[in-house]
């Protein structure tokens, strides 16, 4: 199956 | 001091119901160069970017950058009050707690003038890295809506695959009653850009994405003739719609990854 990855570890605040 | 004139009320209209479902509050960045606005949904899987270029209203005048702190459901219904071809002004003091809307009519015969509160929000603003896309299609955003629409609502599909090749972009759903897929072939000619398919492909590449978060940015179709979707393998996808040469509203979807 897949998962919904988080925006968060693609982008850095 | 903040003014920003608008010659169609609509465009702001058009923007509010693009994003407002996703996120509901949102700071409002002013500075000469425009009005710029960066959102996640409550989630964290998706993010909206929106920009206004101080070129696209006339006259535009920022004295110093301000943080204006919007309620986007509430602005959206006070828009609601202007018709489509008022010009909206909207003014702002440095230091204030509110923004003033104002909508004429085009024959000057009717004003209509709107002080709303603004509010304090935390945002945490992202920095988006520079990414080189191995596929960007570009499509009717009308077709893009309605193959997220029919993938949905058709068979009850979660989530979407998007496959590109040079060939063309296929869109497959599984769902509660079977699955399907729609393909979009390359167009040849390019005589009607609004209405071509384009595919500018470095390598073919496949992602997964959550449906109904391509159905919320659909919501955008009205601002722009064509969409364009950037992807790369196992980053989030850009769907972008641009507003003439006066700006953009882009949103950015984080992929589902396979376990």
């Amino acid at each position: 199956g897949s998962k919904q990855a988080s925006l968060m570890s693609f982008f850095k605040k | 001091m903040f003014e920003a004139r608008l010659a169609q009320s609509n465009l702001m209209k058009k923007i509010l119901d693009a994003i407002k479902d996703l996120i509901t509050e949102a700071n409002l960045e002013i500075s000469s160069g425009g009005i710029s606005l960066q959102g996640m949904d409550s989630s964290h899987v998706s993010l909206v970017a929106l920009l206004m270029r101080s070129d696209g209203f006339s006259p535009f005048r920022c004295d110093r950058n301000l943080t204006l702190g919007v309620n986007l459901q509430a602005m959206a219904k006070l828009m609601k009050c202007a018709s489509n071809d008022d010009i909206l002004t909207m003014t702002a003091e440095d230091n204030s707690d509110t923004l003033n809307l104002q909508f004429e009519s085009p024959a000057q015969d009717k004003l209509s003038e709107f002080e709303m509160k603004l509010m304090d929000i935390d945002s945490e603003h992202l920095g988006i890295p520079e990414t080189e896309y191995d596929a960007v299609i570009r499509m009717p955003s009308s077709e893009f809506q309605r193959i997220c629409r029919d993938l949905g609502a058709g068979i009850g599909g979660e989530s979407v695959t998007i496959a590109c090749t040079k060939e063309g972009v296929k869109f497959s759903v599984t769902g509660s009653v079977g699955s399907g897929s729609i393909t979009l072939k390359q167009t040849g000619s390019v005589d009607k850009p609004a209405e071509s398919v384009v595919i500018n492909m470095a390598q073919p590449v496949t992602l997964i994405f959550a449906l109904r978060y391509l159905n919320s940015f659909a919501k955008a179709t009205p601002l722009s003739e064509s969409v364009s979707l950037s992807m790369s393998r196992e980053v989030p996808l850009v769907v972008e719609y641009k507003m003439n040469d006066t700006g953009y509203v882009r949103f950015y979807l984080a992929p589902k990854l396979e376990d």
